[in-house]
């Protein structure tokens, strides 16, 4: 059958034949929007000088540049008047769940990694990577703690002649809640739901590091390699990433900042629901 | 007030560098993740009284609230083993919201009502295998229970009885495609 969509009345989301999210239809256009994940090696330096440090729980230091997880996704297509998913399978520690609720006006991407193999004795640091058609000129935006909005230059410092050593980490940002691209036309935010590392390497892509496992210490004072386990064997990590994908324009109203403000006060202090079994204390009419 | 004490003592040492940016000792990284534990289950006595003094205290009618402590892996032992459940919604915002609720549970037809007599739409969702498959998740539940929880006013609550009813079937199954 033709390739698979999910969404509501406000906005569709497209899968290609692989079964990867590739366009978004929003307001009557559609425009090209991948996710994808990927992952860094972590460097394993000797520690010696500053400039061969490993990769380790206080810097990010990757060996070279993103390796592909797969190019299938095995995805089954869950509809219903409520809410609409797709769930997907990358490969056996990195899964996704694709959904787009009844009435909202972003979509919902609900990630789960682990345990990340180490039998290469490589670690390695997940990252979930989005790809559209904003023309974004070098420049993205990340949040400082949830509030204002700084705008980042790829390759770029604004207090000094930046020497980029490391291509990719010397362009990852905290991100705490917030990371966004955008042109005259278009705008592309992701909502997190923890600080991860986030930057945008190429116009156009964000990307936001998931999930990370280390094999050697990096030297700057915890003297342990961050390889965390549970049940022998690695952390598994799960969480959710929101997305919003529209027009740039400040005239509109809400504008899409605005909308994107409303949902991180809704996901970030979400309602809080308390559940008591009462199988023989209540009946529904007690209730009442 | 112990109770709120002592999660306040737990947050005081939460503001190390360390506890924030995940600088510590794997050991000592399992150690805050117990105190927040303990200071959580502490205070979950003071939830508990002020949801019942909300719903209405009656000396005959004590109602045991918890959370879904392993909701992020879309496991909950009270929604997976009862027939009939009270869900009460808390929205801490200063302006209503109206959230998604899944609820793990077993396969079957459920019927979610709100205080006003009145059936609320609800849908059951299959969780990925990819969840269910996770080795150490001990859980029996095969499906959420979906639903939107109406207009929950600003620092307010609303509550829904949710009840599996073989004879009823759940609004919207979902339909399913591989």
């Amino acid at each position: 059958e033709d390739n698979v969509s999910i969404g509501n009345e406000h906005l569709t989301v497209h899968f290609d034949e692989n079964g990867f999210m590739n366009m978004i239809s929003i307001h009557g256009e559609t425009h090209a929007l991948k996710q994808n994940f990927l992952y860094y090696d972590g460097a394993l330096g000797n520690n010696e000088e500053f400039r061969n440090r490993s990769s380790g729980a206080y810097i990010f230091r990757p060996n070279g540049t993103e390796k592909t997880v797969t190019d299938v996704v095995e995805i089954q297509v869950v509809k219903s008047d409520l809410v609409q998913e797709v769930h997907q399978i990358f490969n056996e520690w990195i899964s996704q769940v694709i959904r787009v609720y009844a009435g909202q006006e972003h979509v919902e991407l609900e990630w789960l990694v682990g345990p990340i193999p180490i039998d290469d004795v490589i670690g390695k640091e997940i990252i979930s990577r989005f790809e559209s058609d904003i023309k974004s000129d070098g420049a993205f935006y990340t949040d400082s703690n949830g509030r204002e909005m700084l705008r980042r230059v790829r390759n770029y410092r604004e207090t000094w002649e930046l020497d980029l050593v490391e291509p990719v980490s010397g362009n990852y940002y905290p991100i705490t809640a917030k990371i966004a691209i955008e042109d005259d036309q278009s705008r592309l935010a992701v909502l997190n739901d923890r600080a991860q590392g986030g930057s945008s390497l190429v116009d156009g892509q964000l990307e936001l590091m998931v999930h990370r496992r280390l094999l050697r210490d990096d030297a700057f004072g915890v003297g342990e390699a961050l390889n965390e386990t549970q049940y022998g064997t690695g952390l598994v990590a799960r969480g959710k990433h929101w997305l919003f994908f529209g027009s740039s324009q400040k005239d509109a109203s809400p504008t899409l900042q605005a909308k994107e403000r409303f949902l991180q006060n809704k996901v970030l202090l979400p309602s809080w629901p308390f559940v008591t079994p009462v199988d023989n204390l209540l009946t529904y009419d007690d209730y009442l | 007030e112990a109770h709120l004490t002592a999660l306040r003592d737990v947050m005081g040492v939460m503001q190390h560098h360390d506890a924030i940016t995940g600088t510590e000792k794997q050991h000592v990284a399992d150690d805050y993740a117990r105190m927040l534990y303990e200071g959580f289950e502490a205070c979950s006595v003071n939830t508990r009284s002020a949801l019942n003094q909300l719903a209405g205290e009656r000396d005959t009618l004590k109602f045991d609230w918890g959370y879904c402590k392993q909701a992020n892996i879309s496991a909950c032992v009270m929604t997976e083993n009862s027939d009939n459940i009270l869900v009460l919604l808390y929205n801490p915002l200063g302006h209503s919201s109206n959230d998604f609720v899944r609820l793990p549970v077993k396969e079957g037809h459920y019927l979610v009502r709100n205080d006003r007599g009145q059936t609320v739409a609800s849908t059951l969702i299959p969780i990925p295998s990819s969840v269910t498959d996770l080795p150490f998740r001990e859980s029996e539940a095969t499906h959420e229970l979906v639903f939107q929880g109406e207009q929950v006013a600003p620092v307010g609550y609303k509550s829904y009885y949710v009840s599996k009813d073989e004879s009823k079937k759940s609004l919207s199954t979902a339909e399913m495609r591989q």
